[in-house]
């Protein structure tokens, strides 16, 4: 579904250049939960934001089913972005003056088939938090809004940049059967950031990062 | 140090009231660390709010070093936060328009004995990102800002809420290895929100919330 050939991505600081990617080549399968590990500041954000179509590779090539996303106009990216991908942002990225259910509508607003956004809240649980704003929302109630708004516009590819960190035990365990859910019976793709080790035992594959780099890739046997 | 006794919250949202906190007493003592475990949404943010000064109880009393808080001017408020609460805020809560260092620096303005801030970045790994924006950090980084922004005013009392919630296992490790020698070697009064089991067994005490009350309160034999 998902094709990166040599992708590089540098930052550039004044006279400094930071090389947050040094040549990554990964396939990303439809149908498949790939999970992605790695030390903190190793890039794992960087790539997820280049697959999204939130930022570009500096060298190397994206492809989303054979398209290649350099050479894609504004409104090309602007319709993958919207209805191809549902992204988690690792700092939610919820807008603080809508509702938890407003957050998930604006989401939703121009996509083909969205789930409805009542629905979706209480499948994160928080049927009875839909009135408030992202302020009266603790951290673990937050991150559940920016999951809910990413999954409601029913998307084929579902980005999530940990998507369980500020979530207790129990609360981060339901959160990834609603994940594995969205793989098994809607045949979604999904690909998650997590520094929680037990989400990968679920996942296909688990990708490790350092400095830039993949240096692992393991296929788990029976997830 | 610290004495919560009998502490309510209750947030009133329009015709709905939210009780945050149902009657939580609690003693922290000098030199200890005390590790708060429980559910998304079950109160632990509102009370290091509250124990930070920077939220006030709906009733109840918090005193630090027996003088109540309630009671005290703005101004002497003022210098409670500033003088002897570090707080790791659970959103970090960076200046986006000042670097790592300047961030760390503001925290440190007008406190007494402030450590050296190039130290304190250095301690949490970050001596070469001193001069990046918070935007230009990853996850990981900007939470290791926050928490050395917090432990460079020196204070009595360091809260953090959720510390290692956007860190890999290692930097995880070494961040908590900072806490434990900041209590042992400088006697600082520690408190930890987290989800991270780890972290329970290296503190003194754990305590566990549920919907807004103290469950559970177990001591550790030998942390
Ligand atoms: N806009 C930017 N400008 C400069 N450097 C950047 C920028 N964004 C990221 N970086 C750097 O690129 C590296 C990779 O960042 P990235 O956010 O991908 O890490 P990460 O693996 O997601 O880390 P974490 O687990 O801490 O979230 C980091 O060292 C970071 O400092
Ligand atoms: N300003 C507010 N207005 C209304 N309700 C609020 C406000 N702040 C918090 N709440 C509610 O109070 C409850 C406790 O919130 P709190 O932030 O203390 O939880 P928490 O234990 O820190 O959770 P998490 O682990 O998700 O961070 C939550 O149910 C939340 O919805
Ligand atoms: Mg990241
Ligand atoms: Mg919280």
């Amino acid at each position: 579904l998902v094709k990166m050939v040599d992708v590089t991505k540098t930052f550039q600081m004044g006279e400094v250049e930071v090389r947050a990617l040094a040549g990554v080549s990964l396939d990303i399968f439809a149908g498949e939960m790939v999970v992605m590990v790695g030390p903190s500041g190793s890039g794992k954000t960087t790539i997820l934001n280049i697959v999204g179509g939130l930022d570009s590779a500096s060298s190397g090539d994206v492809y989303y089913r054979d398209i290649d996303l350099a050479g894609m106009s504004d409104r090309e990216l602007t319709r993958y972005r919207r209805n191809e991908v549902g992204f988690v942002f690792q700092f939610y990225n919820l807008v603080p003056n809508l509702t938890a259910l407003e957050n998930v509508l604006v989401a939703t607003e121009l996509v083909r088939e969205p789930m409805d956004a009542h629905e979706v809240l209480d499948l994160v649980g928080l049927a009875d938090r839909a009135d408030h704003f992202p302020a009266q929302l603790s951290g673990g109630e937050q991150q559940r809004v920016a999951i809910a708004r990413a999954i409601a516009k029913n998307p084929e590819l579902v980005l999530c940049d940990e998507p369980t960190g500020a979530l207790d035990y129990r609360t981060g365990k339901s959160v990834l059967g609603l994940l594995v859910r969205l793989k098994r019976e809607l045949g979604k793709t999904i690909v998650v950031i997590t520094h929680n080790a037990e989400i990968g035992h679920i996942a296909d594959r688990v990708v490790r990062l350092s400095s830039g780099a993949i240096v692992e890739l393991v296929a788990n046997e029976r997830p």
